[in-house]
């Protein structure tokens, strides 16, 4: 590509993004060894060629981009072999192929980056077929995979804005399927952190599709047993949103109560530093409303018999923020963490 | 004396898996 005289370079381009679409089996790792380093050099020439050469995405190649692209990232993924597969301790499967796969998804990220990339050509190839598609692969274990898939669906919804409404919702689907039916979806963060960008660009006032969001989805995911895989960027969504409208908070936090772990003492920890976080944003208009409930949890927490747990519920007093929200209202707060913390200072184990 | 309330903190710092935000666009479609 690099030799080739421009009037020729359109039709090479053409023909190396064809060979490109020769699927390859890595699983067998001596076969066709040859093979598989021509199409590797062809995809690092095309990555190279995309990324310094300007007036190269001329519309023609539109069709054989998007056809060379999918016909190498969209397939079925293998089911994990380990059904008792636990994403925190246990190491992912990585894919195979990804050697080739790596190289296609740089491609791909360079023509979506590119200056001269066209999103009015290039929506008729990248269509709601094609997002749907994209979706389902954020299920791979590969993580590498994941993190490639993640920047390139958070440009396709920066450039696309006609596709934004169809993938928050299908964004909501995998959502719903993974709390209330499958509770296995290994691309749950990723889709929250490119979430976390989305809410943190809402408009103000929010729309309700929004709010039912935060209602129907976030606060429900808290409820999931793999939660420590992607508490972190659920939190970083949830204090966005309170960001956004502080009249959600009281919502959001009567549902985190309602959620509250009673089993699982990591996910305590968890449901904790997320309360400090958001008590770290809250109006004082808005504590108020929710103080009693908050720390009747809050004292529970302080009993608890689990020394970690009881630790994280006593830090907020670390906290100056909200040591000034709890003594302005010491009148309301005292008396639900009082009696807790004389029992505690005489009784407690630890 | 009045009490100086002591004022919020300022806002944390991005976590570091923060992305660059998307502003939503009144031409999206509903």
């Amino acid at each position: 590509l690099k030799e080739a005289p421009v009037s020729e370079l359109h039709d090479l381009l053409c023909k190396k993004l064809q060979q490109c679409c020769i699927l390859f089996d890595f699983l067998d790792c001596v076969a066709d060894l040859k093979g598989k380093e021509i199409k590797r050099a062809a995809l690092n020439e095309l990555v190279e060629c995309v990324a310094t050469n300007r007036g190269i995405l001329i519309e023609p190649l539109y069709p054989e981009i998007i056809k060379m692209i999918s016909v190498n990232i969209f397939r079925t993924l293998p089911p994990s072999e380990n059904p008792e597969f636990d994403p925190e301790e246990d190491e992912p499967n990585l894919e195979p192929s990804w050697p080739h796969l790596q190289l296609v998804y740089e491609f791909f990220l360079r023509f979506l980056e590119s200056p001269d990339f066209q999103p009015t050509v290039a929506k008729r190839y990248i269509d709601q077929k094609f997002v749907l598609l994209l979706l389902d692969l954020f299920d791979s274990e590969d993580p590498r995979e994941r993190e490639y898939l993640k920047t390139i669906l958070h440009r396709v919804y920066g450039k696309f804005l006609g596709l934004r409404a169809y993938i928050r919702k299908q964004c909501n689907n995998i959502f719903l399927r993974f709390i209330y039916e499958t509770e296995h979806f290994n691309g749950v963060a990723e889709l929250l952190e490119i979430l976390g960008s989305i809410i943190n660009g809402f408009a103000l006032p929010l729309k309700t599709e929004h709010k039912q969001f935060l209602v129907r989805v976030l606060i429900p995911l808290h409820s999931v047993k793999s939660l420590s895989i992607f508490h972190a960027q659920l939190a970083y969504c949830v204090v966005q949103f309170l960001e956004k409208d502080a009249t959600l908070t009281e919502h959001v936090i009567r549902g985190l109560l309602k959620y509250w772990p009673k089993t699982c003492t990591q996910k305590e920890v968890m449901f904790l530093g997320e309360i400090e976080e958001i008590l770290d944003v809250i109006e004082p208009s808005q504590f108020v409303k929710i103080q009693e409930p908050l720390f009747r949890q809050v004292a529970r927490c302080i009993a608890s018999p689990h020394f970690q747990v009881a630790e994280r519920a006593l830090y907020f007093w670390n906290n100056e923020y909200i040591l000034s929200l709890v003594e302005d209202n010491c009148h309301a707060v005292l008396p639900t963490v009082f009696g807790t913390l004389y029992h505690v200072s005489k009784e407690h184990w630890n | 004396p009045q009490k100086k309330k002591k004022p919020k903190l300022p806002k944390s710092p991005a976590p570091h898996f923060a992305m660059p935000p998307i502003h939503e666009d009144h031409l999206e479609k509903i």
